[in-house]
C-alpha cells in the first residue's frame, strides 16, 4: 500500500 | 489527523515557541543544550526533504516550514548572537553529540522500511530525534538547578512524544494498514528518556519545591 512511503505525520 | 496528533504537534510547537520566546526575551539560554538543539535542526532538515516534493496538506508543509526556521533560528541565537551566546555553558554542554550522528545513519541504513535516499534520511531523523534530548538531560544534570522555562520545554517535549504514542495507538486501531514499527519503537524508546524526567519534574511540582535531578 502507498501508505507506507508518504509519512504523513511531522 | 486526530485529537492526538493534533494535541502533540501543539504542543510541540509550544516547546519550540517557549524556548524562542525564552532565548529572545531574557537574551539568555542558560541551562539550554546547544548539542540539542543542532541535533532537532538536523533532524528536521533531514526529515522535511520532501517540503518542496510532496504536498500532503497547507497545516502539514507549515507546520515543516516553522519547525524548521525556529530550530534553525534557535541555533543561530546560541551561536552568534553577540549576547546571548555569551551565556552558553560550553564548558558543561560537552555531550559528544556527534557520536549520536554515525550510529542512527548506519542503523537506518539498516533498519527502514525503504532502500531510498528520501527514505532512510527519513528514518535517520527518527532514531536521531529519539536521542537528541540526551545532551540536554545531561546537562541538567550536571547544572542541577533547571529554571522553569528550560523545565517546561523539556516538559512539552515529553508531553509531545506522549501524546503521539496515543496517535499512533489511535491509528494504529482506526486504519487497518497503518503499521509502522520504526515509528513506533524509536518514539517509545524517545519517550522513555523523559519518563525519569518526569517523575522529577511532577515530584518538584507536587513537593512545590525547585526541581532539582539526583546526580
Amino acid at each position: 500500500n502507498d501508505e507506507s512511503d508518504d509519512h504523513d505525520e511531522l | 489527523m486526530n485529537i492526538f496528533r493534533l494535541a502533540g504537534d501543539m504542543t510541540h510547537l509550544a516547546s519550540v515557541l517557549v524556548l524562542l520566546l525564552k532565548i529572545h526575551t531574557i537574551k539568555s539560554c542558560a541551562g539550554i543544550s546547544l548539542k540539542t538543539q543542532e541535533l532537532y535542526a538536523l533532524v528536521f532538515a533531514t526529515r522535511y526533504l520532501d517540503l518542496f516534493t510532496d504536498y500532503i496538506s497547507l497545516y502539514n508543509t507549515l507546520m515543516k516550514l516553522i519547525f524548521l526556521v525556529s530550530s534553525f533560528s534557535i541555533v543561530w541565537y546560541i551561536r552568534h548572537h553577540k549576547i546571548v551566546r555569551r551565556s552558553y555553558d560550553k564548558d558543561q554542554d560537552t555531550f559528544r553529540h556527534y557520536f549520536l550522528v554515525l550510529p542512527c545513519f548506519l542503523l537506518a541504513l539498516v533498519i527502514n522500511e525503504k532502500f531510498t535516499v528520501k527514505e532512510i534520511m527519513w528514518t535517520f531523523s527518527l532514531y536521531l530525534e529519539a536521542v537528541a534530548i540526551l545532551p540536554q538531560l545531561v546537562l541538567l544534570q550536571r547544572t542541577r538547578n533547571i529554571d522553569n522555562l528550560t523545565g517546561q520545554y523539556v516538559f512539552l517535549l515529553g508531553a509531545y512524544r506522549s501524546l503521539y504514542i496515543l496517535n499512533w495507538i489511535y491509528r494504529y486501531f482506526t486504519e487497518p494498514h497503518y503499521v509502522h514499527w520504526i515509528t513506533w519503537i524509536s518514539g517509545l524508546v524517545q519517550t522513555l528518556l523523559y519518563a525519569d524526567f518526569f517523575y522529577y519534574y511532577f515530584q518538584s511540582w507536587k513537593n512545590n519545591v525547585k526541581l532539582e535531578l539526583p546526580a
